[in-house]
Parts: C-alpha cells; structure tokens; sequence
C-alpha cells in the first residue's frame, strides 16, 4: 500500500512540466528514502534523475518498494485538473495496474480522485556515479533559461566555457554568432540573484541547445540552477526542490570527430 | 561538426 500526501500540490504539477517533453514514459519508483524518477529521453542523450524526499511528504507511507510505469503526458492530464492551492495524494495498493491522484481543496469542499492506468516500462537504473567537476556554476535559472532561449535563436549547440573571467555561452549559426559572459557576482540583493563560480581548472564542453532549453521547463521549481562541468563528463543541471529533493539532468556533450 | 555522444558511454547499467 502507498499513499503519499503532498500539501503543496503545485509542486507535483511543476516536476511534470518540468520532465514531459523531455521523457514520454517512465517508471516512478517508490521506498522508505523517497519518490524517485530515472529515465533518459528517447535518443540516450539526456538523463533526468527527481527524488521528492518522503520527509518532504505531509504523510508517507510506503509499505515496500513499488515501481509503477506512467505515461507522463497522461499523469500531466490529469494533475491539470487539480487546483494550485490543492493537496495531492497519491495512492496505490500493491499488485494493482492503477494510481489515484486525490485532489482536496484547501478548505476540504471540494474532493477528486483520478485513477489512472499504469503501464510496464523496461528501463534499466544507469548507476551515477560520484564526480569531482572542474567548475560548478550557480546561477539564477531565470538567467540561465533566458541565455538557452536567447542562443537558439541564433544556433544549435552551445560551448559552455568556465574560466578565471566568468562562464561563457558561445554559439554559432548560418546567421552569425552570439557569446554572454556571465562573471561571478556576489554583492546582490538577495542570494538566488548571485552568480557564483567554483573552478578547479577551466573547461570547456559543446552541448545541443535543444536538450538544454528542455531542461529550463524547470525554472519554476528553483530560483537557481547549479551547472556542473566536467571534460568527459555529462554536465549535470541541478534545479533543488525547496525542502523536498532535487530535480537533476545529464546531458552527454557533443565531441569532435 | 561535432558528434553528440549518448549517456550510456559514461554510466552503465547498475
């Protein structure tokens, strides 16, 4: 039996948003540590890794580990229905084919449940492992979603380049070519509106815009992303869940042949 | 131009 009780409904809403164009299915796994998600996008390019915390969860009870397959699309169709102010629950029993998502208004008048088919997924866990990278850039992820949008207007790829200056977006097309520097800033306002520069040594990786720009439909979920950069690497983009986990993607770079 | 690589090539199946 499972049944997971999230108050801040919304935030459910946001994960899909922030995982549907990129994975069409993909299997939700549930234990005693938390709800978690692996899945790669339909060519193995990109990799995108959620855990929502079950300390997270108003109430959590996870009976024994359960894997259970959903279409993302059809999961967003219904969370849709659900009210930004609403609590979502999500139940299952064991060895059934199907998931309720429970939504309660905020003042408990209004009560739906959804109940959705689950389906069977093969997918293998991909073990990642831990890095040291040579630069993490901190950034506000309005900023970074706006560089992604802005560069592929004008290329497909997008060298990311850290140095002792700053980080560097550089791209090139038939057009011409555009290159934003961001250098570290500390003295801000607020801290999400820092950007901060951690380098070992300088790096420089090409990635497909295209991924990239599918990775900012989390934005809504964090006020920062953190890019971290190794050569031979994926970089990893990091969106964290306030109180709750963290959404992760791994985006292999693109190499001369 | 440069080849996009998949993630297989740097994690393996657990």
């Amino acid at each position: 039996m499972l049944e997971l009780r999230l108050v801040q409904g919304s935030l459910l809403k946001k994960v899909l948003d922030a995982m549907r164009e990129l994975v069409n299915d993909a299997n939700f796994d549930c234990s005693a540590t938390g709800f978690s998600l692996q899945a790669m996008d339909s060519s193995h390019v990109a990799l995108v890794a959620l855990l929502l915390r079950s300390e997270g969860f108003e109430h959590y009870r996870c009976d024994r580990n359960l894997s259970m397959g959903m279409n993302l699309n059809n999961m967003s169709k219904m969370l849709r229905c659900a009210g930004n102010d609403d609590i979502i629950t999500i139940k299952a029993d064991d060895g059934t084919d199907s998931v309720t998502f429970m939504f309660e208004s905020p003042n408990q008048d209004k009560i739906a449940d959804f109940e959705m088919k689950l389906m069977d997924i093969d997918s293998e866990h991909l073990g990642i492992p831990d890095a040291e990278y040579q630069a993490i850039v901190r950034m506000p992820s309005s900023e970074f979603a706006r560089i992604c949008k802005d560069l592929s207007s004008i290329g497909d790829t997008v060298v990311i380049s850290v140095t002792k200056e700053g980080v560097k977006f550089s791209t090139a097309g038939d057009i011409g070519t555009a290159n934003i520097v961001c250098r570290q800033n500390k003295t801000v306002d607020k801290p999400e509106e820092a950007t901060i520069i951690e380098m070992q040594e300088p790096v420089s990786l090409t990635f497909a815009l295209r991924y990239l720009n599918s990775f900012t439909k989390a934005t809504p979920l964090s006020d920062t992303v953190t890019i971290s950069l190794s050569s031979e690497l994926p970089v990893v983009v990091e969106y964290k869940i306030a109180e709750m986990g963290y959404i992760r993607y791994y985006l292999a770079p693109k190499i001369e042949e | 131009k440069p080849k996009q690589q998949v993630i297989s090539r740097f994690f393996a199946p657990k």
